[in-house]
C-alpha cells in the first residue's frame, strides 16, 4: 500500500469521523442531505458484498466494516435519532434518489468488467458514489449557511478522492497490468464534482472569512 | 489469471 492510498483511506475516515461526531455531540445534523448519506450506505452495502467470502487483509476488512457500519448508523441518527432528527432540513433536502441510482444501475449493467453479479454491484457502486454527493452539494447551495464540520467533512471526502487518483497513477507505473479506466474514470468524474466546492473553500480558508456558496 | 489488484482497494 503506497502513501497516497493510506492518506486517502485516512481523510475517508476522517469524513467519517468529523460527520460523526458532529451529530453526536452537537445532537444536530443541520445542513447535511440525508440522501447523500443514504446512497453512500447504499454504495457501501453494494460495494463490500465479498466481505465475508473474499478476504484481502486484516486492515481492509475492518476499513470496510467502518464505512458500513458508521454510513448505516449516520443514517440511523438523522432518521430516528429523537433529538438529532429535529434538526434535519427536510425541506431544502428533495433530491431523489432514483434519479440517480436507476441510472447507475443500467450503466453497470451495460458497462462493466465482467458480467457477474458481484462484478456489476462492484461496479454500480463506483458510479453511485461518483454522484452521490450531489445532493449534498445542492443541499449546501440552497441552504448557503455552512458550518465549520460541514465544510470541512465535504473537504475530507473531496481531499480522499483527489488522493485515490493520486494512488491510480503511482500503482499505473509501479504495477504490472493496473488498468482500471472504470474505476478511474468515475473516480475522475467524482473529484471534478467537488472541484467547485473546493475553490470556495479555499478562499474562505485564505482570506479568513466564513464559507458561503454563490447563488 | 492475475489477482485483481484493483479490488484491495476501498
Amino acid at each position: 500500500m503506497n502513501i497516497f492510498r493510506f492518506s486517502g483511506d485516512m481523510t475517508h475516515l476522517m469524513s467519517v469521523l468529523v460527520l460523526l461526531l458532529k451529530i453526536h455531540t452537537i445532537k444536530s445534523c443541520a445542513g447535511i442531505s440525508l440522501k447523500t448519506q443514504e446512497l453512500y450506505a447504499l454504495v457501501f452495502l453494494a460495494r463490500y458484498l465479498d466481505i465475508v467470502t473474499n478476504f484481502i487483509s486484516l486492515y481492509n476488512t475492518i476499513m470496510k466494516l467502518i464505512f458500513l457500519g458508521s454510513s448505516f448508523m449516520i443514517v440511523w441518527y438523522i432518521r430516528r435519532h429523537r433529538i438529532v432528527r429535529r434538526s434535519y432540513d427536510k425541506e431544502h433536502d428533495t433530491f431523489r434518489h432514483l434519479f440517480l441510482v436507476l441510472p447507475c444501475f443500467i450503466l453497470a449493467l451495460l458497462i462493466n468488467e465482467r458480467s457477474a453479479f458481484k462484478e456489476i454491484m462492484w461496479t454500480f457502486s463506483l458510479y453511485l458514489e461518483a454522484v452521490a454527493i450531489l445532493p449534498q452539494l445542492v443541499l449546501l447551495q440552497r441552504t448557503k449557511n455552512i458550518d465549520n464540520l460541514t465544510g470541512q467533512y465535504v473537504f475530507f471526502l473531496g481531499a480522499y478522492r483527489a488522493l485515490y487518483i493520486c494512488n491510480w497513477i503511482y500503482r499505473y507505473f509501479t504495477e504490472p497490468h493496473y488498468v482500471h479506466w472504470i474505476t478511474w474514470i468515475s473516480g475522475l468524474v467524482q473529484t471534478l464534482l467537488y472541484a467547485d466546492f473546493f475553490y470556495y473553500y479555499f478562499n474562505s480558508w485564505k482570506n479568513n472569512v466564513k464559507l458561503q456558496l454563490p447563488a | 489469471l492475475l489477482p485483481d489488484s484493483i479490488k484491495d482497494e476501498l
